[in-house]
């Protein structure tokens, strides 16, 4: 007789952050590197 | 107290060697730097709950890890040299440790 | 090519002149054999090529000379090489040999003496029997009420195997009556007056329990059924056959051309004949199911009904999604129905993984923009260091 059909369950694509949320902190690590370079130069490590 | 007094001999102990010496003062600011990008990227992991992907998160944390180490190590030969070393080597050795890091990094998150 | 195997004293084979004519008009060569007649054993073989298409075995009185002319060995080997067989017994004579052979298939009719009774029936002295007892329509679809004239009949109990296709059953109101036995071998319809046998080689067989459902004087109550029974015995009608079993991806190129991987869009297509006695015609059915197996299904699907043209109806999967794990799978399509011949179609293929560069690359994922924007800066700030660490002081 007809078996049950069977369809294969999929594993769930892996969730992705909100772009906003990424560019936040994209900007506050590009700050970070900003201002280290700038702390070198203020504090005269390097010229 | 004594606790309290050597932790201040200590500061002002270290802050007179930093003070004198501007490539400590370049390895050291770049270290702190370092463990604040890692933090950032923590704070980032906490925030949504999940690392994926992750080999991304492994390069990284791993570009910041490495990076420290080699700092450190550079750090370590600034003082006296070491017999049968030659001055520059450290500096060499730093360049060529930090030049594969980055490569394998780069690599790994792609 | 059919042997036809009887015992001139137990009945006489010009009782059955009427299907036997009819078996010869539908180009049948028939070879009849008396198995009292030759001491040897009659050859089925010529070395390991089978001599005879069929072999009917009409009721034989005792069973050394069946023994010696077809034993029981012989007849599995027979089977088994795609040979199709037709036995007859009665009450009177179930030799050992039919017997054990069917035994192996696991149908048992009752004993020699065990005789099938209905004193409800309208002639207790014959069993007739309704068309409403026909338990398959690919043997015989009735179209009208028939009364089937069986007279004295052995009933037959069955084993609960796939390959086994049950035909008629006996009346409710009957049982196997035994002289001086208080014990019935069957009762009601768990008793078969009329019982097939398929195996996987869609060799066919067909066991009647009474000697007087294919003789002259019943030839007009029964003749329909017995001859689509024998048409059904050897392979004449309800023949099915798989064609053209296709899979490839859903824009139409081959695995050939582009292997398959996970994820995949694929469409299998698989078509199926009927023979209707004279030619292929289309098989139509709404119950063939295709697999994709690794171990076990990943996918069952209920074919649809695609394209046709005169000799083939094609069915089709529609597009499906070839699942998220890689390895060996059969693209697999097991059709059988009790009944039908069987078909299997079976395409072993491999589907790959996911190559390196098929992943989404790290700047298309969100996520990790920020390790991204962390290794460029932390190498952005090392060139600086570098600079400055090599132009200034200690």
């Amino acid at each position: 007789s007809v078996k049950p059909e069977i369809h294969h369950v999929f594993h769930a694509e892996p969730k992705r952050v909100a772009r906003p949320i990424a560019l936040l902190f994209v900007a506050i690590i590009f700050l970070t590197v900003l201002s280290l370079i700038v702390t070198w130069l203020n504090s005269c490590a390097a010229t | 107290t004594d606790f309290q007094e050597a932790f201040n001999i200590s500061k002002k102990a270290y802050f007179a060697q930093v003070n004198n010496n501007p490539r400590l003062k370049l390895i050291d600011t770049f270290c702190f730097f370092l463990v604040l990008l890692g933090i950032i990227q923590f704070a980032f992991i906490v925030l949504i709950r999940d690392n994926f992907p992750f080999n991304a998160f492994l390069s990284g944390f791993i570009i910041c890890v490495g990076q420290f180490v080699l700092l450190m190590s550079l750090r370590l030969q600034l003082g006296n040299s070491f017999p049968c070393i030659s001055k520059g080597r450290p500096f060499g050795e730093f360049v060529v440790a930090s030049l594969i890091l980055h490569f394998i990094c780069l690599h790994f998150i792609n | 090519k059919t042997l036809v195997l009887y015992d001139q004293s137990a009945e006489i084979l010009e009782d059955y002149s009427f299907f036997l004519k009819d078996l010869e008009e539908r180009d049948y060569k028939l070879e009849y054999l008396d198995v009292n007649s030759t001491s040897t054993a009659v050859d089925l073989y010529d070395k390991e090529e089978r001599l005879y298409d069929n072999i009917i075995i009409l009721p034989t009185k005792g069973g050394k000379n069946l023994a010696r002319q077809a034993p029981v060995k012989q007849l599995i080997k027979f089977f088994e090489g795609e040979g199709n067989i037709l036995c007859v017994t009665s009450p009177g004579s179930v030799p050992n040999t039919i017997r054990l052979f069917l035994n192996e298939l696991g149908i048992y009719p009752s004993p020699k003496g065990h005789v099938v009774r209905d004193y409800f029936s309208s002639s207790p002295d014959e069993i007739i029997v309704s068309s409403d007892h026909l338990l398959n329509k690919h043997v015989y679809d009735s179209k009208k009420r028939e009364q089937f004239v069986f007279g004295d009949s052995s009933a037959a109990l069955l084993e609960n195997r796939e390959q086994i296709v049950p035909i008629l059953n006996a009346p409710r109101t009957s049982f196997t009556e035994s002289k001086g036995k208080g014990n019935s071998w069957t009762s009601g319809s768990q008793g078969f007056l009329v019982t097939g046998f398929q195996n996987l080689n869609n060799a066919r067989l067909a066991w009647i329990g009474s000697s007087d459902f294919l003789k002259n004087k019943n030839q007009d109550a029964n003749k329909d059924f017995a001859k689509e029974l024998l048409k059904w015995t050897f392979n004449e009608k309800s023949v099915v056959k798989s064609v053209q079993a296709t899979h490839s991806h859903a824009d139409g190129t081959s695995y050939d051309e582009v292997p398959y991987k996970i994820k995949d869009k694929v469409v299998y297509s698989i078509g199926f004949s009927e023979w209707n006695g004279e030619k292929w015609v289309p098989h139509i059915a709404d119950d063939i199911q295709f697999e994709l197996r690794q171990v076990d299904p990943y996918y069952r699907l209920t074919l649809v009904p695609g394209e046709s043209d005169s000799e083939t109806q094609y069915y089709t999967t529609g597009e499906f999604i070839l699942p998220d794990r890689h390895g060996v799978f059969t693209f697999l399509t097991d059709y059988r129905k009790g009944g039908l011949s069987f078909t299997n179609d079976k395409d072993v293929r491999a589907i790959r993984h996911l190559a390196n560069d098929e992943y989404p690359r790290s700047w298309e994922i969100s996520n990790s923009w920020v390790y991204i924007s962390t290794i460029c800066g932390v190498i952005a700030a090392w060139v600086f260091f570098v600079v400055s660490f090599a132009t200034t002081s200690s």
